[in-house]
């Protein structure tokens, strides 16, 4: 930690906290995005009922070396970077990817024309983590 | 895609695949490896393309038979009563089924006869194919779907007779089907007030849907007479009640994986959605009403 100091640019103390910031939450951020998609646009409004539109949302971000509870990841997260900073970099850095979701109701023609709502699990991310 | 908690190998401890896992499971990214290949067969239409990555063109497979639109309606309106407007399962709802399948029957068997003056004898064939549900789907509740077609809007009530029958298709000898059981009861409706009339026969599929029979072949005849029973029924004129031939609704509960399990999260919330879920077992009797469900949710059961 202390090489970091040396590095660090002569600030004022009220920058120093932005400064050390960047290291605990990184500008492009683990987090949810948004994302709408209506089942027309990949032609599948035939025969999908219900819903029109859908927002599965996405998980995207990078993810800092310091996780522990901001992110809800376990432990391991934070073993797999130092393996991939100190030891191995061909073992990938955590991904930031959903860990909660929403299910999803939908309304289906079948091929033989009956009707079926079926109730997906895990449709929609809700909440991101690093893993 | 491997599956799940499986060591392909470990570069520094030399651990090789688990025995059971031999090289040809391994197959291209796009092949589906083997266990998975029986799987597929169940999963649903949207399943199905979500897993071909949409290269299966799934237009070209549009379905064949475009559905009643009195049947479409009624689903639609089923599907605005069970999910926001997201699309998301409402919470406050503690049915137990996570499917609804609805059948028309197949057109050739309708005909109808009976002479509209002595009331309308309304008797039909109805032949239902029930390839589409799967082995997973289990029937908590089954349901003949009427529609009233009135073309001339009546309103007073009408009382019907139904007499119900199972035909048995006894395919080894041509003779014609020999009917294996049937049920007759009493049905009053206020047919201003109601487009639709549900006539609950879970006790009366059970024994057929339970032996996965995929073809149901049943009689159903109604005679209706209108006006009130308490007094004399009249006919004072032929009423084209015209009662469509009735689809069947299978209420089910899908175990699979990619199924929405309501119980599990008014149960407990799982915390680590990448650890295989347990099964959590589910005693549901048939009729879905006297089912001991493992809901931890007081309000749910005495809402029952």
């Amino acid at each position: 930690r202390d090489e970091n100091l040396k590095a660090a640019p002569a600030t004022s103390p009220y920058n120093l906290s932005e400064y050390f910031k960047q290291f605990l939450f990184p500008q492009n951020e683990c987090e949810l995005h948004n994302f709408r998609l209506s089942f027309s646009q990949l032609k599948w409004d035939k025969w999908i009922i219900a819903p029109h539109r859908y927002s599965p949302q996405y998980c995207k971000g990078d993810c800092p070396r310091v996780v522990g509870h901001r992110y809800g990841s376990p432990v391991h997260t934070m073993v797999q970077n130092i393996i991939y900073e100190k030891l191995d970099s061909t073992v990938p850095k955590p991904s930031c990817v959903p860990a909660e979701y929403s299910p999803l109701s939908v309304l289906t023609i079948e091929p033989d024309g009956s009707i079926v709502y079926k109730e997906y699990e895990d449709m929609i991310a809700t909440k991101c983590t690093c893993r | 895609p491997h599956s799940r908690g499986r060591v392909v190998s470990d570069k520094t401890s030399g651990l090789l695949v688990a025995p059971e896992d031999n090289a040809s499971e391994l197959n291209p990214l796009l092949q589906l490896p083997k266990g998975a290949r029986r799987g597929y067969a169940l999963l649903p239409p949207l399943l199905k393309v979500l897993s071909d990555r949409g290269h299966q063109n799934w237009e070209s497979e549009a379905p064949r038979l475009q559905p009643d639109s009195r049947a479409l309606r009624y689903m639609k309106r089923l599907y605005k009563m069970s999910a926001t407007k997201e699309g998301i399962p409402k919470t406050n709802k503690s049915h137990l089924y996570n499917t609804v399948r609805l059948f028309t029957p197949c057109s050739e068997c309708k005909h109808r006869h009976g002479d509209l003056m002595k009331g309308d004898v309304h008797s039909v064939d109805l032949l239902f194919n029930l390839d589409r549900v799967t082995a997973l789907e289990h029937l908590l509740k089954s349901v003949l779907l009427y529609s009233f077609d009135t073309s001339v809007p009546i309103s007073s009530s009408i009382t019907c007779m139904c007499h119900l029958s199972v035909k048995e298709h006894d395919f080894s000898s041509q003779v014609c089907p020999s009917v294996s059981h049937t049920i007759a009861f009493s049905l009053h409706v206020e047919v201003r007030k109601r487009k639709w009339v549900e006539i609950d026969v879970t006790s009366f599929l059970q024994p057929l849907i339970a032996t996965n029979r995929r073809n149901i072949h049943m009689a159903v005849n109604f005679t209706c007479l209108m006006g009130d029973p308490q007094q004399t029924p009249k006919l004072e004129n032929s009423v084209s009640v015209a009662l469509v031939p009735p689809s069947l609704l299978l209420y089910l509960n899908d175990t699979s994986e990619q199924a929405y399990h309501r119980w599990n999260s008014l149960g407990h919330r799982r915390k680590n959605p990448v650890r295989p879920r347990q099964r959590s077992s589910l005693l549901v009797d048939p009729t879905g009403d006297r089912g001991r469900e493992f809901s931890q949710g007081k309000r749910a059961s005495r809402r029952r």
